[in-house]
Protein backbone atom coordinates (compact mmCIF):
# COMPACT_ATOMS: atom_id res chain seq x y z
CA UNK A 1 0.00 0.00 0.00
CA UNK A 2 0.98 3.79 -0.38
CA UNK A 3 -0.03 7.15 1.11
CA UNK A 4 -0.03 10.21 0.00
CA UNK A 5 2.66 11.39 2.38
CA UNK A 6 2.74 14.84 4.18
CA UNK A 7 0.30 13.88 6.61
CA UNK A 8 -2.31 14.34 4.23
CA UNK A 9 -4.98 12.53 6.32
CA UNK A 10 -7.97 13.56 8.40
CA UNK A 11 -7.17 14.72 11.64
CA UNK A 12 -10.71 13.57 13.11
CA UNK A 13 -12.50 10.32 13.18
CA UNK A 14 -16.21 11.84 12.07
CA UNK A 15 -16.61 12.58 8.79
CA UNK A 16 -19.59 13.67 6.39
CA UNK A 17 -20.35 13.11 3.19
CA UNK A 18 -22.89 14.50 0.36
CA UNK A 19 -24.06 13.29 -2.85
CA UNK A 20 -24.39 16.00 -5.47
CA UNK A 21 -25.81 15.10 -7.83
CA UNK A 22 -26.80 11.39 -9.34
CA UNK A 23 -25.86 9.34 -12.52
CA UNK A 24 -29.03 8.64 -14.97
CA UNK A 25 -27.70 4.78 -14.83
CA UNK A 26 -29.14 3.43 -12.05
CA UNK A 27 -32.00 4.55 -9.25
CA UNK A 28 -31.20 6.85 -6.58
CA UNK A 29 -31.67 4.60 -3.96
CA UNK A 30 -29.13 2.10 -5.61
CA UNK A 31 -26.60 4.78 -5.50
CA UNK A 32 -27.67 5.83 -1.93
CA UNK A 33 -26.69 2.29 -1.17
CA UNK A 34 -23.78 1.79 -3.11
CA UNK A 35 -21.76 5.25 -1.46
CA UNK A 36 -23.01 4.16 1.90
CA UNK A 37 -21.89 0.47 1.60
CA UNK A 38 -18.46 1.81 -0.01
CA UNK A 39 -17.66 4.06 2.99
CA UNK A 40 -18.61 1.29 5.22
CA UNK A 41 -15.53 -0.80 3.77
CA UNK A 42 -13.23 1.22 5.60
CA UNK A 43 -15.41 2.58 8.58
CA UNK A 44 -15.42 -1.35 9.65
CA UNK A 45 -11.90 -1.40 10.30
CA UNK A 46 -10.99 2.12 11.54
CA UNK A 47 -13.04 4.12 13.99
CA UNK A 48 -13.65 6.73 10.74
CA UNK A 49 -17.64 7.33 11.04
CA UNK A 50 -19.10 8.86 7.68
CA UNK A 51 -22.06 10.69 8.09
CA UNK A 52 -24.06 11.87 5.39
CA UNK A 53 -25.54 15.75 4.54
CA UNK A 54 -27.97 16.61 1.92
CA UNK A 55 -27.55 20.15 1.84
CA UNK A 56 -24.41 22.65 2.24
CA UNK A 57 -20.58 21.25 2.34
CA UNK A 58 -19.85 17.82 3.30
CA UNK A 59 -15.98 17.01 3.88
CA UNK A 60 -16.52 14.74 1.40
CA UNK A 61 -18.46 15.92 -1.47
CA UNK A 62 -19.63 13.30 -4.52
CA UNK A 63 -20.78 14.22 -7.90
CA UNK A 64 -20.73 12.70 -11.41
CA UNK A 65 -19.53 14.75 -14.56
CA UNK A 66 -18.53 14.28 -17.57
CA UNK A 67 -15.51 15.54 -19.80
CA UNK A 68 -14.37 18.82 -17.71
CA UNK A 69 -16.40 19.17 -15.02
CA UNK A 70 -15.30 22.09 -12.81
CA UNK A 71 -11.38 20.70 -11.77
CA UNK A 72 -8.51 20.61 -13.70
CA UNK A 73 -8.46 17.25 -14.35
CA UNK A 74 -11.20 16.49 -17.58
CA UNK A 75 -12.38 13.57 -17.95
CA UNK A 76 -11.78 11.28 -21.07
CA UNK A 77 -15.37 9.82 -22.01
CA UNK A 78 -16.42 6.19 -22.36
CA UNK A 79 -13.46 3.96 -20.66
CA UNK A 80 -10.17 4.50 -19.42
CA UNK A 81 -10.44 6.40 -16.44
CA UNK A 82 -13.80 6.30 -14.55
CA UNK A 83 -13.27 8.39 -11.80
CA UNK A 84 -10.92 10.17 -9.27
CA UNK A 85 -10.68 11.79 -6.21
CA UNK A 86 -8.47 14.74 -4.07
CA UNK A 87 -6.43 13.92 -1.08
CA UNK A 88 -7.49 14.63 2.23
CA UNK A 89 -7.71 18.66 2.74
CA UNK A 90 -10.13 21.23 2.74
CA UNK A 91 -12.19 22.69 0.22
CA UNK A 92 -11.62 20.04 -2.69
CA UNK A 93 -9.37 17.97 -0.65
CA UNK A 94 -11.29 14.67 -0.09
CA UNK A 95 -14.10 15.06 -3.03
CA UNK A 96 -15.06 12.23 -4.92
CA UNK A 97 -15.42 12.66 -8.88
CA UNK A 98 -17.47 10.27 -11.31
CA UNK A 99 -17.19 10.01 -15.42
CA UNK A 100 -20.93 9.77 -15.96
CA UNK A 101 -19.55 8.78 -19.58
CA UNK A 102 -19.03 5.29 -17.77
CA UNK A 103 -22.04 2.54 -17.27
CA UNK A 104 -22.39 2.71 -13.47
CA UNK A 105 -24.01 -0.69 -12.30
CA UNK A 106 -25.19 -1.86 -8.97
CA UNK A 107 -23.98 -5.19 -9.23
CA UNK A 108 -23.86 -6.37 -12.87
CA UNK A 109 -20.36 -6.97 -14.12
CA UNK A 110 -21.88 -5.34 -17.54
CA UNK A 111 -20.65 -1.98 -16.52
CA UNK A 112 -18.44 -0.70 -13.54
CA UNK A 113 -19.88 -1.35 -10.52
CA UNK A 114 -20.40 1.80 -8.25
CA UNK A 115 -19.44 0.28 -5.01
CA UNK A 116 -16.23 -1.02 -5.92
CA UNK A 117 -15.17 2.32 -8.14
CA UNK A 118 -16.85 4.12 -5.09
CA UNK A 119 -14.54 1.83 -2.40
CA UNK A 120 -11.35 2.93 -4.36
CA UNK A 121 -12.10 6.77 -4.63
CA UNK A 122 -12.75 6.95 -1.31
CA UNK A 123 -9.78 4.99 -0.38
CA UNK A 124 -7.77 8.67 -2.17
CA UNK A 125 -10.62 10.75 -0.26
CA UNK A 126 -8.84 9.27 3.11
CA UNK A 127 -5.45 9.69 2.39
CA UNK A 128 -4.04 6.19 0.66
CA UNK A 129 -2.60 6.44 -2.54
CA UNK A 130 -2.48 3.51 -5.62
CA UNK A 131 -1.16 0.12 -3.89
CA UNK A 132 0.50 -1.95 -6.72
CA UNK A 133 -0.73 -4.93 -4.99
CA UNK A 134 -3.01 -6.96 -7.77
CA UNK A 135 -6.14 -7.58 -5.68
CA UNK A 136 -5.98 -4.53 -3.50
CA UNK A 137 -8.96 -2.11 -3.85
CA UNK A 138 -6.37 0.45 -4.04
CA UNK A 139 -4.74 -1.12 -6.94
CA UNK A 140 -5.12 1.32 -10.01
CA UNK A 141 -7.26 -1.01 -12.62
CA UNK A 142 -10.73 -1.54 -11.93
CA UNK A 143 -11.68 -5.51 -11.74
CA UNK A 144 -15.35 -6.75 -11.57
CA UNK A 145 -15.62 -8.32 -7.82
CA UNK A 146 -18.88 -9.46 -6.53
CA UNK A 147 -20.00 -6.89 -3.86
CA UNK A 148 -21.87 -9.39 -1.40
CA UNK A 149 -19.37 -11.00 -1.44
CA UNK A 150 -16.37 -8.29 -1.21
CA UNK A 151 -14.01 -7.94 2.09
CA UNK A 152 -11.35 -5.14 2.22
CA UNK A 153 -7.86 -7.23 1.28
CA UNK A 154 -5.29 -7.21 3.72
CA UNK A 155 -2.75 -4.56 1.84
CA UNK A 156 -5.80 -2.27 2.15
CA UNK A 157 -6.22 -3.22 5.97
CA UNK A 158 -2.74 -2.12 6.72
CA UNK A 159 -2.82 0.91 4.55
CA UNK A 160 -6.02 2.77 6.12
CA UNK A 161 -5.23 1.51 9.36
CA UNK A 162 -1.48 3.24 9.45
CA UNK A 163 -4.03 6.07 8.74
CA UNK A 164 -6.34 6.06 11.60
CA UNK A 165 -5.27 2.51 13.35
CA UNK A 166 -7.60 0.16 14.26
CA UNK A 167 -11.66 -0.61 14.91
CA UNK A 168 -10.90 -0.49 18.76
CA UNK A 169 -14.72 -0.70 19.69
CA UNK A 170 -14.98 -4.43 19.64
CA UNK A 171 -11.72 -5.80 19.11
CA UNK A 172 -13.56 -9.26 18.53
CA UNK A 173 -15.69 -8.57 15.55
CA UNK A 174 -15.76 -12.14 13.94
CA UNK A 175 -15.06 -10.46 10.87
CA UNK A 176 -14.19 -13.03 7.75
CA UNK A 177 -10.44 -12.73 7.93
CA UNK A 178 -9.41 -9.99 4.66
CA UNK A 179 -8.30 -12.55 2.06
CA UNK A 180 -4.28 -12.83 2.33
CA UNK A 181 -2.52 -13.31 -1.03
CA UNK A 182 -1.67 -16.72 -1.52
CA UNK A 183 2.34 -17.46 -1.82
CA UNK A 184 2.52 -19.66 -5.08
CA UNK A 185 5.91 -20.90 -4.24
CA UNK A 186 4.68 -22.55 -1.24
CA UNK A 187 4.87 -26.32 -2.18
CA UNK A 188 1.97 -27.27 0.58
CA UNK A 189 -0.12 -24.66 -0.94
CA UNK A 190 -3.16 -26.73 -2.89
CA UNK A 191 -3.83 -25.06 -6.67
CA UNK A 192 -7.53 -25.22 -7.68
CA UNK A 193 -6.21 -25.51 -11.28
CA UNK A 194 -3.97 -26.01 -13.68
CA UNK A 195 -4.25 -25.01 -17.69
CA UNK A 196 -2.08 -24.48 -20.41
CA UNK A 197 -3.25 -21.55 -23.43
CA UNK A 198 -1.43 -20.77 -26.03
CA UNK A 199 1.89 -21.77 -25.20
CA UNK A 200 1.90 -20.76 -21.79
CA UNK A 201 0.94 -22.45 -18.15
CA UNK A 202 -1.75 -20.89 -15.69
CA UNK A 203 -1.98 -21.30 -12.33
CA UNK A 204 -5.19 -21.23 -10.25
CA UNK A 205 -5.32 -20.33 -6.31
CA UNK A 206 -8.79 -18.23 -4.87
CA UNK A 207 -8.81 -15.42 -6.94
CA UNK A 208 -5.73 -15.50 -8.68
CA UNK A 209 -3.86 -16.51 -11.07
CA UNK A 210 -0.25 -16.94 -11.55
CA UNK A 211 1.35 -17.55 -15.33
CA UNK A 212 4.59 -18.14 -16.23
CA UNK A 213 5.86 -17.15 -19.66
CA UNK A 214 9.10 -17.67 -21.50
CA UNK A 215 10.39 -14.16 -20.81
CA UNK A 216 10.18 -13.99 -17.38
CA UNK A 217 11.37 -16.43 -15.20
CA UNK A 218 8.84 -15.47 -11.98
CA UNK A 219 5.09 -16.59 -12.06
CA UNK A 220 3.11 -13.21 -12.85
CA UNK A 221 0.11 -12.69 -10.69
CA UNK A 222 -3.58 -11.13 -11.88
CA UNK A 223 -6.82 -11.57 -10.99
CA UNK A 224 -8.40 -13.75 -12.53
CA UNK A 225 -11.39 -11.42 -13.39
CA UNK A 226 -9.01 -9.04 -14.95
CA UNK A 227 -7.06 -11.33 -16.81
CA UNK A 228 -10.31 -12.85 -18.13
CA UNK A 229 -13.54 -10.18 -17.93
CA UNK A 230 -16.51 -12.36 -17.21
CA UNK A 231 -15.12 -15.24 -15.37
CA UNK A 232 -16.17 -16.63 -12.37
CA UNK A 233 -13.76 -14.58 -9.14
CA UNK A 234 -12.13 -18.48 -8.77
CA UNK A 235 -12.60 -21.75 -10.37
CA UNK A 236 -12.90 -25.43 -9.87
CA UNK A 237 -11.21 -26.97 -12.98
CA UNK A 238 -9.73 -25.49 -16.27
CA UNK A 239 -8.56 -27.13 -19.37
CA UNK A 240 -7.35 -26.16 -22.91
CA UNK A 241 -8.48 -27.74 -26.04
CA UNK A 242 -5.42 -26.66 -28.64
CA UNK A 243 -7.32 -27.64 -31.47
CA UNK A 244 -9.88 -25.10 -31.06
CA UNK A 245 -7.89 -23.04 -29.21
CA UNK A 246 -9.94 -22.10 -26.60
CA UNK A 247 -9.78 -22.49 -22.51
CA UNK A 248 -12.92 -24.29 -20.24
CA UNK A 249 -13.24 -23.17 -16.72
CA UNK A 250 -15.37 -24.95 -14.21
CA UNK A 251 -17.04 -23.80 -11.35
CA UNK A 252 -19.93 -25.39 -9.23
CA UNK A 253 -22.18 -26.42 -11.80
CA UNK A 254 -21.11 -24.18 -14.82
CA UNK A 255 -19.05 -24.08 -17.50
CA UNK A 256 -17.16 -21.05 -19.43
CA UNK A 257 -15.66 -20.91 -22.54
CA UNK A 258 -12.63 -18.40 -23.55
CA UNK A 259 -10.66 -17.74 -26.88
CA UNK A 260 -7.32 -16.33 -25.44
CA UNK A 261 -9.37 -14.17 -22.80
CA UNK A 262 -12.04 -13.12 -24.81
CA UNK A 263 -15.51 -14.99 -23.80
CA UNK A 264 -17.32 -17.53 -25.90
CA UNK A 265 -20.53 -16.60 -27.20
CA UNK A 266 -23.53 -18.80 -25.06
CA UNK A 267 -21.36 -19.59 -22.28
CA UNK A 268 -21.84 -20.08 -19.50
CA UNK A 269 -23.58 -23.30 -19.89
CA UNK A 270 -24.59 -25.73 -17.42
CA UNK A 271 -22.80 -28.70 -17.05
CA UNK A 272 -25.71 -30.50 -18.65
CA UNK A 273 -26.00 -28.23 -21.04
CA UNK A 274 -22.66 -29.11 -21.92
CA UNK A 275 -23.73 -32.82 -21.96
CA UNK A 276 -22.08 -34.29 -18.74
CA UNK A 277 -24.57 -36.22 -16.21
CA UNK A 278 -27.33 -34.42 -14.52
CA UNK A 279 -26.31 -35.40 -11.11
CA UNK A 280 -22.62 -33.85 -11.30
CA UNK A 281 -22.69 -30.49 -9.29
CA UNK A 282 -18.68 -30.19 -9.52
CA UNK A 283 -15.69 -30.78 -11.73
CA UNK A 284 -12.57 -31.04 -9.89
CA UNK A 285 -9.81 -31.26 -12.02
CA UNK A 286 -9.57 -31.30 -15.82
CA UNK A 287 -6.67 -32.32 -18.56
CA UNK A 288 -7.21 -32.23 -22.42
CA UNK A 289 -5.28 -35.39 -23.72
CA UNK A 290 -3.89 -33.77 -27.34
CA UNK A 291 -3.39 -37.50 -28.71
CA UNK A 292 -6.57 -38.72 -28.22
CA UNK A 293 -8.89 -35.43 -28.07
CA UNK A 294 -10.43 -36.99 -25.08
CA UNK A 295 -11.07 -34.92 -22.16
CA UNK A 296 -10.47 -36.14 -18.60
CA UNK A 297 -12.76 -34.64 -16.19
CA UNK A 298 -12.19 -35.72 -12.72
CA UNK A 299 -15.43 -35.80 -10.29
CA UNK A 300 -17.15 -36.94 -6.88
CA UNK A 301 -14.03 -35.45 -5.19
CA UNK A 302 -11.54 -36.15 -7.37
CA UNK A 303 -12.00 -40.16 -7.01
CA UNK A 304 -13.39 -41.09 -10.18
CA UNK A 305 -12.95 -39.36 -13.84
CA UNK A 306 -14.91 -39.47 -17.07
CA UNK A 307 -13.79 -39.46 -20.45
CA UNK A 308 -15.71 -36.88 -22.44
CA UNK A 309 -15.89 -35.94 -26.05
CA UNK A 310 -16.13 -32.25 -26.64
CA UNK A 311 -17.08 -32.92 -29.95
CA UNK A 312 -20.25 -35.34 -29.65
CA UNK A 313 -20.78 -33.46 -26.64
CA UNK A 314 -20.68 -37.25 -24.67
CA UNK A 315 -19.52 -39.29 -21.93
CA UNK A 316 -17.17 -42.03 -22.87
CA UNK A 317 -16.18 -43.93 -20.21
CA UNK A 318 -16.14 -43.65 -15.91
CA UNK A 319 -13.54 -44.88 -14.20
CA UNK A 320 -11.95 -44.89 -10.93
CA UNK A 321 -8.74 -42.64 -10.83
CA UNK A 322 -6.53 -45.53 -8.79
CA UNK A 323 -7.94 -47.77 -11.04
CA UNK A 324 -6.11 -46.22 -14.42
CA UNK A 325 -3.94 -44.04 -12.63
CA UNK A 326 -1.25 -46.25 -10.53
CA UNK A 327 -0.41 -45.00 -7.37
CA UNK A 328 -3.02 -42.12 -7.00
CA UNK A 329 -4.86 -43.33 -4.30
CA UNK A 330 -5.88 -38.95 -2.71
CA UNK A 331 -7.91 -37.26 -4.22
CA UNK A 332 -6.56 -35.24 -7.63
CA UNK A 333 -7.32 -31.47 -6.86
CA UNK A 334 -5.57 -30.54 -10.35
CA UNK A 335 -4.47 -31.61 -13.72
CA UNK A 336 -2.81 -30.68 -16.97
CA UNK A 337 -1.26 -32.28 -20.01
CA UNK A 338 1.71 -30.02 -21.10
CA UNK A 339 4.52 -30.66 -24.08
CA UNK A 340 3.25 -34.25 -24.15
CA UNK A 341 3.56 -35.09 -20.52
CA UNK A 342 0.40 -35.68 -18.23
CA UNK A 343 0.37 -33.98 -14.75
CA UNK A 344 -1.84 -35.15 -11.59
CA UNK A 345 -1.91 -32.66 -8.20
CA UNK A 346 -2.77 -34.11 -5.27
CA UNK A 347 -1.79 -32.82 -1.91
CA UNK A 348 1.34 -31.33 -2.01
CA UNK A 349 2.85 -33.17 -5.25
CA UNK A 350 2.20 -33.55 -8.90
CA UNK A 351 2.48 -37.17 -10.38
CA UNK A 352 3.77 -37.41 -13.87
CA UNK A 353 1.95 -40.15 -15.88
CA UNK A 354 2.17 -41.59 -19.26
CA UNK A 355 -1.08 -41.55 -20.21
CA UNK A 356 -1.67 -44.58 -22.68
CA UNK A 357 -0.57 -46.88 -19.96
CA UNK A 358 -1.08 -44.94 -16.98
CA UNK A 359 2.27 -45.56 -15.57
CA UNK A 360 3.52 -43.12 -12.92
CA UNK A 361 6.69 -41.76 -14.38
CA UNK A 362 7.71 -39.09 -11.57
CA UNK A 363 6.35 -37.56 -8.13
CA UNK A 364 7.36 -34.12 -8.18
CA UNK A 365 6.61 -30.83 -5.78
CA UNK A 366 3.71 -29.10 -6.63
CA UNK A 367 5.74 -25.97 -7.49
CA UNK A 368 7.84 -27.86 -10.42
CA UNK A 369 6.47 -26.28 -13.01
CA UNK A 370 6.29 -22.47 -11.46
CA UNK A 371 9.84 -21.94 -12.07
CA UNK A 372 9.58 -20.72 -7.86
CA UNK B 1 -2.62 -13.27 -26.98
CA UNK B 2 -1.66 -12.47 -30.35
CA UNK B 3 1.15 -9.97 -30.65
CA UNK B 4 -0.06 -7.13 -32.40
CA UNK B 5 1.77 -3.81 -33.81
CA UNK B 6 2.56 -0.92 -32.21
CA UNK B 7 1.24 2.02 -33.97
CA UNK B 8 1.98 5.36 -33.97
CA UNK B 9 -0.86 6.31 -32.54
CA UNK B 10 -0.44 4.08 -29.70
CA UNK B 11 2.43 5.48 -29.19
CA UNK B 12 0.79 9.40 -28.42
CA UNK B 13 -1.71 7.13 -26.47
CA UNK B 14 1.16 5.94 -24.68
CA UNK B 15 2.61 8.93 -23.94
CA UNK B 16 -0.22 10.88 -22.73
CA UNK B 17 -0.76 7.75 -19.97
CA UNK B 18 2.79 8.36 -18.99
CA UNK B 19 1.84 12.06 -18.62
CA UNK B 20 -1.24 11.39 -16.90
CA UNK B 21 -0.54 8.91 -14.57
CA UNK B 22 3.34 8.88 -14.60
CA UNK B 23 4.25 12.16 -14.51
CA UNK B 24 6.11 12.52 -17.62
CA UNK B 25 7.49 15.54 -18.33
CA UNK B 26 9.30 17.40 -21.29
CA UNK B 27 13.13 16.85 -20.67
CA UNK B 28 14.80 20.21 -22.45
CA UNK B 29 18.18 21.22 -22.72
CA UNK B 30 21.39 19.67 -23.66
CA UNK B 31 20.75 16.42 -20.81
CA UNK B 32 17.93 15.76 -23.08
CA UNK B 33 20.17 14.71 -25.51
CA UNK B 34 22.51 12.52 -23.32
CA UNK B 35 20.93 9.12 -21.60
CA UNK B 36 17.73 7.18 -21.91
CA UNK B 37 14.68 9.16 -22.72
CA UNK B 38 12.36 10.09 -19.95
CA UNK B 39 9.21 8.15 -22.03
CA UNK B 40 11.75 5.18 -21.81
CA UNK B 41 12.28 6.04 -18.13
CA UNK B 42 8.79 6.07 -17.11
CA UNK B 43 8.00 3.42 -19.23
CA UNK B 44 10.27 1.39 -16.90
CA UNK B 45 8.74 2.77 -13.94
CA UNK B 46 5.24 1.69 -15.25
CA UNK B 47 6.05 -1.76 -16.41
CA UNK B 48 7.72 -2.07 -12.37
CA UNK B 49 4.70 -0.69 -10.96
CA UNK B 50 1.79 -3.19 -13.03
CA UNK B 51 4.45 -6.04 -12.49
CA UNK B 52 5.11 -6.15 -16.64
CA UNK B 53 8.37 -7.07 -17.54
CA UNK B 54 10.90 -4.25 -17.42
CA UNK B 55 11.62 -3.45 -20.69
CA UNK B 56 11.47 0.03 -21.20
CA UNK B 57 10.18 0.19 -24.52
CA UNK B 58 5.77 -0.18 -25.41
CA UNK B 59 5.20 -3.90 -26.56
CA UNK B 60 1.69 -5.42 -26.86
CA UNK B 61 1.38 -6.26 -23.06
CA UNK B 62 2.11 -2.76 -21.66
CA UNK B 63 -0.07 -1.36 -24.05
CA UNK B 64 -2.68 -3.80 -22.72
CA UNK B 65 -2.73 -2.79 -19.39
CA UNK B 66 -2.83 0.57 -20.86
CA UNK B 67 -6.08 0.37 -21.94
CA UNK B 68 -7.67 -1.39 -19.04
CA UNK B 69 -10.19 0.80 -17.29
CA UNK B 70 -8.62 2.50 -14.48
CA UNK B 71 -9.06 5.01 -11.83
CA UNK B 72 -8.13 8.57 -12.74
CA UNK B 73 -5.52 9.84 -9.81
CA UNK B 74 -1.58 9.39 -10.72
CA UNK B 75 0.45 6.24 -9.80
CA UNK B 76 3.21 8.69 -8.93
CA UNK B 77 2.26 9.90 -5.34
CA UNK B 78 1.02 13.27 -6.62
CA UNK B 79 -0.40 14.86 -3.51
CA UNK B 80 -1.08 18.05 -4.69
Amino acid sequence: FSTFGNNLKWNKKSLTYRIVNYTPDMPRAQVDDSISRAFQVWARVTQLTFRRLNSGTADIMISFGRRAHGDYYPFDGPGNTLAHAFAPSSGIGGDAHFDDDENFTFQSSRGFVLFLVAAHEFGHSLGLAHSNVPGALMYPLYSYRNPDTFVLPQDDVRGIQSLYGRNREDPMIDEPKPPITPDICDSSLELDAVTTMQGEMFFFKDGYVWHNNSQSNTPQKSLITSFWPGAPTSIDAAYENPMTDRVFFFKGSKVWAFSGNKAVQGYPKSLSEFGLPRFLRKIDAALHDAQTGKTFLFILGGRYYLTYDENRKTVESFSWVSQTFNGMSNKVTAAVQSRGSTFIYSGDYMYMYDLGSGRLLRVLKNTYLLGC
Amino acid sequence: VPVSKITEEDDIFAEVYLKKFFNLTEEKGPSARRGISPMSKKLSEMQKFFGLRITGTLDADTLEVMKKPRCGVPDEKVAR
